[in-house]
């Protein structure tokens, strides 16, 4: 493992934490798109359903299971937490996540590496992952609310996205037969919908800013 | 590639 894909992981990881951490210590979860966190945990389980089947390293285990469990908790918390719950934009988090589950399950279905029951959730999981933060972007859209996304939250999910194509840059260079084609463009594509996402909460962070201004 | 090296990324 390189130092770019263990970083990225790492910063993956954090962001995640980071989030958390920001709802439970402000017991809020406002400005955060509930259907972005569910289609992550989606993204989580058909990816490592794998766990009950191919055994890689004991550090994929662990971190496969952080990932499913932390996203878990965010949905919980969202969804159950007696004070947390209530803070979550119900009438404005109206993204219709059918619009990108079923294309991308569609999409699983064609283009894949081996038409098997893991390979296709697999890929699905890829592909979704690249989308995933569409509900929050169309959100953060509507009401410019960036409560619970910190600047930590999205420094160090833009880390994620860096880290991890460096990673695919420097295997592609040391890493005799490594090529993944499917991972790289979804990859590409989520890089980009995360700048998207990136350059509205500038526009957020500077909206709100001008508004606690005196005048 | 192999089928590892495409599933040993998280």
């Amino acid at each position: 493992m390189n130092i770019f894909r263990f970083a990225g992981d790492m910063t993956h990881l954090c962001s995640i934490i980071v989030l958390l951490l920001k709802i439970q210590a402000t017991k809020s979860c406002a400005g955060l798109s509930l259907r972005t966190q569910e289609l992550y945990a989606i993204v989580f389980v058909s990816r490592y359903l794998d766990l009950f089947f191919t055994f890689i390293s004991m550090y994929n285990v662990i971190m496969k299971l952080i990932f499913i469990s932390s996203s878990f908790c965010i949905i919980w918390y969202m969804r159950c937490h007696r004070i947390v719950a209530q803070t979550y934009d119900r009438e404005q988090d109206t993204f219709r996540v059918a619009f990108l589950v079923v294309p991308c399950f569609m999409l699983s279905l064609m283009i894949n590496h081996e038409f098997s029951f893991t390979e296709v959730l697999w890929t699905f999981s890829i592909y979704l992952e690249a989308v995933a933060i569409l509900p929050q972007l169309v959100l953060l859209q509507r009401t410019f609310n960036i409560d619970t996304l910190t600047s930590n939250y999205i420094f160090l999910l833009g880390a994620y996205r860096a880290l991890y194509m460096l990673n695919w840059i420097y295997r592609y260079f040391t890493e005799r037969d490594y090529s993944q084609w499917i991972v790289w463009t979804s990859g590409t594509l989520q890089t980009a919908t995360y700048c998207d996402f990136f350059y509205y909460y500038i526009l957020s962070w500077r909206k709100n800013e001008r508004l606690s201004l005196p005048s | 590639c192999t089928e590892l090296s495409r599933h040993d990324e998280l």
